[in-house]
């Protein structure tokens, strides 16, 4: 849980993806 | 593959993963330009996103399934998946026989594009979801997009269609949380063993989440 909530480096860069 | 991989219980684990995991992409996609998601945490977005990706993954798989042979298609009609092959990549029936239901049902309210569009968007901003921070700012964007759907059904769905239709498919989205609780079941018995979590793809791993580590 704690490494989880932490990381979540996929979904960070997709949903910062192609943001101007 | 060898043909030996073809006959072991998990032959098509690595291909659904993969599926999955485009659809995933696609997930994220549509939630960026949902109207106020982008306002909402980084934290917000991501426990959003984690608990609604395998419904919005069965809900946007409707478009591709047929009642005529319960399949669904992918890239054309050459290429169908039916529930055999889903067991194949480790899933029993306990999940596929009420998701092919829901397929069917969800299939014979023949949304409009703007209805099934908007479910997906309502799916995506429950309030109710586990690790969410702002619960109140999820649940307006939700209703605004409720209001939305209603109205939309009001001016532009004529009867007989039309009858009952948001409440049916609010009753979709309940259909979904259950279906989203045995897959959760069965997706940690899985990523369990380290040999069938090492087929899965990192964004899976990630969104579902990783027993191993």
């Amino acid at each position: 849980k704690k490494k989880e909530s932490k990381d979540h480096q996929l979904l960070r860069y997709l949903l910062d993806k192609d943001e101007k | 593959p060898p043909m030996d991989i073809n006959f072991s219980p998990f032959s098509m684990l690595p291909h659904l993963a993969d599926l999955v995991s485009y659809s995933i992409q696609k997930v994220i996609g549509f939630a960026k330009m949902i109207p106020g998601f982008r306002d909402l945490t980084a934290e917000d977005q991501i426990a959003l996103l984690k608990s609604s990706a395998i419904e919005i993954i069965m809900l946007r798989s409707n478009q591709s399934f047929s009642l005529e042979d319960m399949a669904w298609s992918c890239g054309g009609n050459e290429f169908k998946y039916q529930i055999n092959d889903v067991t194949k990549a480790g899933h029993s029936l306990e999940l596929l026989e009420p998701l092919v239901k829901f397929q069917i049902g969800l299939k014979k309210l023949d949304l409009h594009e703007e209805e099934h569009v908007l479910l997906m968007g309502i799916c995506i901003l429950s309030p109710d979801r586990p690790g969410l921070q702002d619960n109140s700012l999820v649940e307006s964007l939700q209703d605004r997009l409720s209001e939305v759907l209603q109205t939309y059904i009001l001016c532009k769905h004529p009867p007989p269609g039309n009858r009952l239709l948001y409440a049916k498919m609010i009753q979709k989205l309940a259909d979904l949380r259950s279906l989203n609780e045995e897959h959760s079941k069965q997706y940690r018995c899985l990523s369990f063993k380290p040999e069938h979590s090492m087929q899965l793809t990192p964004l899976v791993l990630e969104v579902f989440g990783n027993e191993i580590s």
